[in-house]
Parts: C-alpha cells; structure tokens; sequence
C-alpha cells in the first residue's frame, strides 16, 4: 500500500476500532482503494463489519506467521473498495508465539510491503496495549493515528505513546511519524471534555486534527447492524465527522 | 487477604480502574481493611489516588519479579483502612519477562499469600488484555468482578472472558469463580444501554449485580483530584451505586 497509518492507543476504550473502521470507509468513499487489518484479538473491526468468528477463516494471524499471503486473506466488506483482514482468537496467542522469533517486530512490515501497490491507504486497528502486536504495528507504519477520549485517565497515558512512537522511530522505523491526534467522544456540554481538548492542543498544536468526532449514539449502534456509521446512518453527526477527518488526512498527504 | 477479588475484562474502557478504585473505597468505608493492586502498566488506578510517576518507588513489578515483599511496597492513600500497591512503567515489561520463568503463572498468587491476613479484601485492577499479567491476577483470585459497559461491542467479548476464567479454573486456580458482573455507564435514556442490560441479564441471571453504575460526570472527573468518587463527591449518583455495589458483594460473602 502507499500509505499505512496503525490506528494506536494503549488506552482502552478511547475509539480505535471506531475510527479505523470509519475513517478506512471514508476514505474509501472519496474513491481511494483501502485495506483494514484487524490486528486485535477482540476482533471488535471484524464485527463492526457483519463477519462472525470462524476458526476456519484465515487472516490477521496467518500473514503474521507466514502460513498465508496477504492476498489469499482479504474479504470483501459492505463498502465497494475497502477489503478486510480480519482476526481471529489465534491472535491472542500470537504475542507470546512472537517473543522468540527471528524479526519479530518486522513480521506485519514483511507481509504488507511484499504486495502489490494496489492499495492508497492502509489502516491497522491496534489493541489496548503497548506490546509485540502493535509494535509489529507501528514498525509497518508510516504513521500513527491516536484516538485520544476527551477524558483525565486517556490524557495521563499520551505521553507513553509519543515516548513508544519515538523509540519505534529510532530502533526500527526511521520512516514513522505521528500522522495526528484525533479527539473522540467530544460532548460540548460536558466541561471535562472541552479542558482535556484544550489542553491537547496547546501541548501538541498542529499534530492535532481539527475534526473532533462527537459523542453519537448512532455510532456506538452501528457495529451491531455490522455497518460502518456511512452506511448505517450517513446523516448522523458521527458520519460527518468521520467524512471531515478523512479530508483532514487527504489534505496532509497532498502536503507531503 | 481473606478474599482477593480480580476487577477484569479484556475490553477497553469500561470501568476495570473505575471499578477497582471505587468499590475499594465503600468497602473501606465500611469497615473493611483493604487493598488495593494495580496490575495495569498505564497505572490509573494510582494515578486514581493522586500518585506521580516515580521510577524509584516499588510496587507491583517489584512483588512480581520476587525483588521485594508486599509488606515493603504497601502506599498510603486518602481513604482510612485502604493501602494501595503501585503500578510503574516496568510492568510493561513484565509481560515479556514472565514468558520463560518458572511458574510464571503463580507469581502474583505467591506473592500474596505469604502476607499475614491483614485484610479483609484485595482488588486487582488488571489491564485490558488477557495476556500474562491478568493470567496472574486470576490465578491469584478467589472471585473475579466483570465490568461491563452497556455498548454492543462489549458485550461480544464476554463470551471469551467468562472461557478463560473456566480455563484458569480447570488448570491453575479451582477456587476461582465469576464474582459478578456490573453493568457500567448505565444511561437509561440510551436505548442500547438498556437492550444490552437486558440481554445479559437474561444470559447470565444472578450473576448480575443488580447495582448498575450510571454515566456519572462526576466519576470522571474525580481521578484529575485523585480521589475515588466517594471522597470527591460523595453526593453524587456515581458514589450512591458504587456504595450499593459494596453491600451487595458483601451480602454474597456472607451467603458464602
Ligand atoms: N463518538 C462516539 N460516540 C459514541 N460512542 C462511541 C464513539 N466512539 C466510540 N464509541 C463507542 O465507545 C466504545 C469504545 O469504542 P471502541 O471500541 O472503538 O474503542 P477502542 O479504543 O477500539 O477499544 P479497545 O481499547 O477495547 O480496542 C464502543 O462501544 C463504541 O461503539
Ligand atoms: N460510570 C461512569 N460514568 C462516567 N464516566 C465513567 C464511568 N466509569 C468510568 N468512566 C470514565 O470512562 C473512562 C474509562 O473508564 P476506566 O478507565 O475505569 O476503564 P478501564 O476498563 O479501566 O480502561 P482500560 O481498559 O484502559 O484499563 C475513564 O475516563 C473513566 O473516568
Ligand atoms: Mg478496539
Ligand atoms: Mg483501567
């Protein structure tokens, strides 16, 4: 793929796999070809795309183990140019497998940079951890794009990430950057959210997106319709916001 | 302790430290001589209690790796009668150490079952994986308490959660049983709450506290003062169910 961008926060719950699923559908809706890899053993970016747990398919885990190509794993989704890989529970066994592997962090890179450059972007959705998996993430990347909740607790482990990203930058991935902070769950009503916003973008300026994605519900219905929020209801707040980030992302890339 | 309890879910964000911080606080209030683990490397629950980062205190790495007993690492906290075991950075690297060591499994459970019975209860705030550290925590336990957060892709990790208790079970720990499950961020006006409420109350029965924590503002902002919810706002909805919580486990104690 051109550009792979892992979607990273050890912080749980923040919007990962929300944004990796929606902003992977809006960019595939202004016409760039996508791949999403679901690199969670949760396999919540499965779900949200209608697939049920089937220990026969392949995916995720077989590209990591050499036991399949990238091409003989990707599964159609509801949205015309935006293929899957999709986890499975394999996964969860998978970082200890790792730990005494040759390359064990490059894994994930070796698998995706021997396709075809038949995809523009390339979206990872990480777990909830810093561990073997994400940092396999953050070695194939180009960049990193962290879904901060506008809550205290998601603000106190920020700068773990950024020090993790930095590490990864200089041991393994010279070519990584962090692509931009995405604010989530934003309720204007709420003045917790508005200080944790402000505080995020005084400390990290630019390297912040101007969308917030705001607290919908419409969103946190649509992964059980296994429909990304485009789909499930294009006129809601949610699939605005999702729409307005992937022109934010667009935008930078034109700008190098 | 006379009774370790694990507040575990492999799911992100939704309400493990919450949980953990504040029903240690109502059973403190009660009377209960506490203590309070924080297994988790993002250590909110310390963060919870108002503790800076500082690489030179001991805690939970310390009682894992054997470098120190528990005795020597025990930190005051705001509450009377709750102490608390820090977490610090160099737990995320436990993980990966405990890979090869010798009964890896059983390193948080001997390290707590050499202390005197000084407490009544200990909670264990695990991380937002299934990986070495919880494994740790549920061998350890006698009980383990389930927060659920009432949103769809929570409710599909469940199942795997409740086959790794009855693996643990099986293979490590026959005392461990499912403590409870507690619906969190209960918001009566969000249809998807209430239908993921029932759903899993029509599952799991009994195994159910019928206490259900709302989305309290107030809750999360009370780890920016560190203090748990009870001390910070003892007024509030959040306080209210977390103190109803805490009678309910202990009325299941005294039902054995
Ligand atoms: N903007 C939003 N408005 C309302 N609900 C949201 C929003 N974004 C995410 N959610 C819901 O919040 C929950 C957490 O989001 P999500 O699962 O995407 O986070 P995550 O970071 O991927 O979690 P994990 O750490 O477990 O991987 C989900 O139930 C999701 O549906
Ligand atoms: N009942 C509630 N009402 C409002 N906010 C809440 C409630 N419970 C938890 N929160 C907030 O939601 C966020 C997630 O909760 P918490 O950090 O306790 O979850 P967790 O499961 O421990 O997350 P992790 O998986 O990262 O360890 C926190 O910002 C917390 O303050
Ligand atoms: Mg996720
Ligand atoms: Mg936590």
């Amino acid at each position: 793929p051109k550009r792979i961008l892992a979607v990273a926060n050890q912080k749980g719950g923040v919007g990962k796999t929300t944004t990796a699923v929606n902003l992977a559908t809006a960019l595939a809706a202004v016409g760039r070809r996508v791949l999403l890899i679901d690199l969670d053993p949760q396999a919540n970016a499965s779900t949200a795309f209608g697939l049920q747990r089937d220990p026969h398919r392949q995916g995720t885990y077989e590209i990591l183990s050499g036991a399949a190509e990238l091409a003989d794993v990707l599964v159609e989704t509801p949205v015309p140019q935006l293929m899957l890989v999709a986890s499975s529970m394999h996964l969860a066994g998978a970082e200890l497998e790792l730990v005494g592997a040759q390359g064990r962090e490059y894994k994930l890179h070796s698998a995706l940079h021997n396709t075809s450059h038949a995809y523009d972007y390339a979206l990872i959705d990480c777990p909830p951890s810093l561990g073997l998996l994400t940092l396999n993430a953050l070695v194939a990347s180009d960049g990193v794009v962290v879904p901060l909740q506008c809550e205290f607790l998601a603000l106190e482990g920020l700068s773990n990430l950024v020090q993790t990203i930095d590490n990864v930058k200089r041991s393994f991935n010279p070519a990584l950057a962090m692509e931009g902070i995405v604010l989530t769950m934003y309720d204007r009503r709420n003045g917790l959210s508005e200080e944790v916003a402000r505080d995020v973008r005084s400390h990290f300026g630019k390297r912040v997106y101007e969308t917030m994605i705001p607290r919908n519900v419409r969103i946190s219905e649509s992964p059980s319709h296994g429909l990304p929020i485009l789909l499930y209801d294009h006129r809601s707040t949610g699939a605005a916001a999702y729409m307005k980030l992937a022109g934010e992302v667009l935008k930078q890339e034109l700008q190098g």
